[in-house]
């Protein structure tokens, strides 16, 4: 996170705000009711309470307008710049202003009116942007559902004014996962047309062969269908689909797009009811097998016939010596096998039936 | 005389247009002339300050990560606290 120069902010934890205007796109009560929800996604934090004014100058002053709207820091039509605000101060310190060139919505479409607010609501109250994707104060716009603050923005924001004394329960976003953190471990991984795709929490990065520095986004900005957590994924580059296991579910994708008739249960793969979850799934290309990681135990799945080969599941420890007993993820190139568990990755080669190799799991990630 | 001097083509044009406006706006670029030189190297800088805090690949150069990024929707503030 980051402030503004001097850690501007308010002198007192009431803060009074007024509507000047407001846009023909919703209801004038639906307004009302996202520029509230969005003031109190920050005094759920802090001790800051909001009141609301209908004539004078309040701190916060909220208006629409299009293109040059009177403080020479113009708009520029539909898309690009969505609104801005000012930092806490006299005049038009603490400010708000919405493009009313863009399409002001109330829930996924366009651009949705409470979350932007909430994140220039932010700035009125001293927050600078940040760099972590996966904060409100993040510069671009992306939707998400549930409480719109990470930890970062928490950690922001309650160092200007402290906390919420009488603070209710509410479930920060976690911080987006640093590449090079030596103790981070992967949820998934698997190969998407010739790239490799690296879950891990809400994010998953992305690396290409020709671009050295991988690339981390939400994943929900990329398939909006898919939950953000994933257990296990893998390709079967014959049918040029990724299958995501999340829980008991699989979702099918082709490139970027989701298959239709999915979700399914993952119980229709041959898995008995009580497996309520996948750790790690990996195609084994040169045999046209799918190995599905469950605790201590793996199956295997015939790709060609659809159905699970029998003699499974068999025990992990004994058919990958030395890589331990779970998986949380798995690779397969050229008859190397990558089996990360927690930080470590372990290579495990096909044909010497052994592991030759242990790395750092990110080290993937050019760490 | 000959000369394997290319006019620049419009996307490039576009994009080098593009950049300026979003650098002077959220890096601080001073608009106006500068100095032959003097101009593209601060660009360069002004590149590699919103890479770095983007997290993208730190070139300096306007590569194709770096231009899709300009092009996206956001918040009006700058991103480098004046």
């Amino acid at each position: 996170y980051n402030h503004f120069p001097r850690d501007l902010k308010w002198k007192t934890t009431n803060v009074t705000f007024r509507i000047l205007n407001y846009t023909p796109d919703l209801k004038k009560k639906v307004v009302d009711r996202a520029v509230r929800k969005a003031l109190n996604v920050w005094s759920k934090v802090t001790p800051l309470r909001f009141t609301k004014t209908f004539d004078g100058t309040a701190d916060i002053m909220i208006s629409f307008g299009t293109k040059e709207h009177g403080d020479f820091n113009p708009f520029d039509g539909p898309e690009g710049l969505l609104a801005h605000a000012y930092p806490p101060g006299i005049g038009i310190g603490g400010d708000t202003h919405f493009d009313e060139d863009e399409t002001w919505t109330e829930d996924y479409h366009a651009f949705n009116l409470f979350l932007v607010a909430a994140h220039e609501f932010g700035h009125a109250l001293g927050m600078a942007h940040s760099s972590d994707p996966g904060s409100l104060m993040y510069p671009v716009y992306s939707y998400a559902k549930g409480f719109p603050l990470s930890e970062d923005d928490i950690e922001g924001i309650q160092s200007l004014y402290g906390e919420n004394p009488d603070h209710e329960k509410f479930k920060p976003k976690p911080i987006a996962p640093e590449k090079c953190d030596p103790e981070l471990s992967f949820d998934a991984i698997t190969e998407l047309r010739g790239e490799t795709i690296i879950f891990k929490d809400r994010f998953y990065w992305r690396l290409h062969p020709n671009m050295p520095e991988p690339e981390q986004t939400l994943i929900k900005n990329t398939w909006p269908e898919i939950p953000n957590k994933v257990d296990a994924a893998y390709e079967n580059p014959e049918r040029d689909v990724v299958i995501i296991f999340s829980g008991i579910k699989m979702w099918a994708l082709n490139g970027y797009t989701l298959v239709d008739g999915y979700p399914k249960y993952i119980h229709k793969l041959g898995l008995p009811k009580t497996v309520r979850k996948i750790d790690a799934a990996v195609n084994i290309r040169d045999t046209g097998k799918t190995l599905l990681f469950v605790d201590e135990e793996y199956w295997s799945f015939d790709e060609q016939t659809g159905t699970m080969d029998t003699g499974y599941p068999r025990s992990i420890e004994d058919d990958f010596p030395g890589i331990g007993d779970e998986v949380d993820a798995a690779a397969y190139h050229y008859g190397y096998l990558n089996l990360y568990h927690e930080h470590t990755q372990f290579e495990y080669s096909y044909s010497a039936r052994k592991v030759v190799r242990i790395m750092r799991a990110n080290s993937i990630l050019n760490c | 005389a000959y000369s394997s001097a290319k006019p620049i083509s419009t996307e490039e044009k576009d994009k080098a247009v593009l950049a300026k406006k979003y650098l002077q706006r959220f890096y601080g670029m001073p608009a106006g002339l500068q100095r032959p030189g003097k101009s593209s190297d601060l660009m360069q800088q002004k590149i590699r300050e919103m890479q770095e805090f983007f997290k993208l690949e730190v070139t300096g150069k306007l590569d194709d990560k770096t231009v899709e990024l300009m092009e996206m929707a956001r918040c009006g503030v700058p991103d480098v606290a004046e």
